[in-house]
């Protein structure tokens, strides 16, 4: 029997402190910690690897912490849009999404689409209508915005080129 | 962007790689995050990988595929292929972070920012961190 693992990630970023809220740190180790909790409960209990990354990933992607889902950075334009992926090791089945705006769960949708397809990558608004008729629960894009993002945004936009590109993660 | 990787006990891996892009994103652009083999990556033969930062080079290096392949066809160890990816990604002026784990229960990160958002956890031990110094 293999020994369980599971690893994940935030986000690499080029600022210490670069949101301006300094229980930000904290908030996000707890954030962390939060998603390993779902991943690890699920394969200390014989679950797959494909049911714990999809856990962890969506305990992230809620977290306003985090440029996923809920709390992710905005688009020039002042919205967000997501993407996701998920791949499975076993057979290198996959189901990939990019440019939603009103999918709650992103992961979720990549593998309804690495289950059940018909595709392995869909994009845009059809993509949303997709999820939205397999059941998949839609929200309004201000669910995802969050004012520390707007000002993110609004510095960046200042800054024009010279702007870090992935100074927020 | 968010990232996990995971081993069960069957020895099967998986990978998961979710994101808002990068502030201020204009045109449809589209970070290497949803691209299978460039931020996301999952094969039993070698390893489940998610990737973080400048998605561009992410995707040229196809970046994901690319430690597996280093692992199934050059015999190199997870963390030789993730170190050697992200040297690579440098050598092209990519910046980011790797998380991965093998088959056989093997885990590894890397990143060339001052900083990635990570977390491990197996039956016996935990952590998190942030900075490169945490």
């Amino acid at each position: 029997m293999t020994k369980w693992r599971i690893v994940i990630h935030g986000g690499a970023g080029s600022e210490r402190i670069a949101h301006h809220d300094p229980t930000h740190e904290a908030r996000a180790l707890a954030g962390l910690n939060a998603a390993l909790d779902a991943g690890a409960a699920i394969l200390a209990d014989g679950g797959s690897a494909v049911d714990a990354v999809e856990a962890a990933a969506r305990v992230l992607e809620e977290d306003p912490c985090f440029n996923a889902g809920r709390g992710s950075v905005l688009t020039e334009d002042g919205v967000v849009e997501l993407d996701a992926a998920i791949m499975d090791g076993r057979d290198r089945r996959a189901g990939a999404v990019a440019g939603l705006r009103t999918t709650r769960a992103p992961v979720t949708l990549a593998r309804r689409l690495m289950e059940q397809g018909p595709h392995v990558f869909l994009a845009g608004v059809a993509a949303d209508r997709f999820a939205a008729k397999a059941g998949i629960e839609q929200v309004g894009n201000d669910f995802f915005v969050l004012p520390e993002r707007r000002r993110q945004l609004e510095e960046a936009l200042a800054a024009g080129n010279d702007a870090d590109p992935i100074k927020y993660g | 962007t968010i990232g996990a990787v995971a081993v069960d006990t069957h020895g099967h891996v998986a990978a998961a790689t979710s994101t808002g892009g990068i502030t201020a994103k204009r045109w449809g652009r589209i970070g290497d995050s949803p691209l299978i083999g460039a931020g996301t990556y999952a094969d039993d033969r070698a390893a489940a990988v998610s990737a973080t930062g400048s998605g561009e080079y992410f995707i040229r290096a196809v970046a994901a595929h690319e430690l597996a392949a280093r692992m199934r066809l050059g015999g190199e160890t997870l963390q030789q292929a993730l170190d050697g990816v992200l040297a690579d990604l440098e050598g092209i002026g990519g910046k980011g972070g790797l998380i991965a784990v093998a088959p056989d229960g093997e885990a590894a990160w890397g990143f060339t920012t001052p900083a990635m958002y990570r977390g491990m956890a197996s039956a016996d031990d935990r952590c998190v961190a942030i900075y490169a110094e945490d």
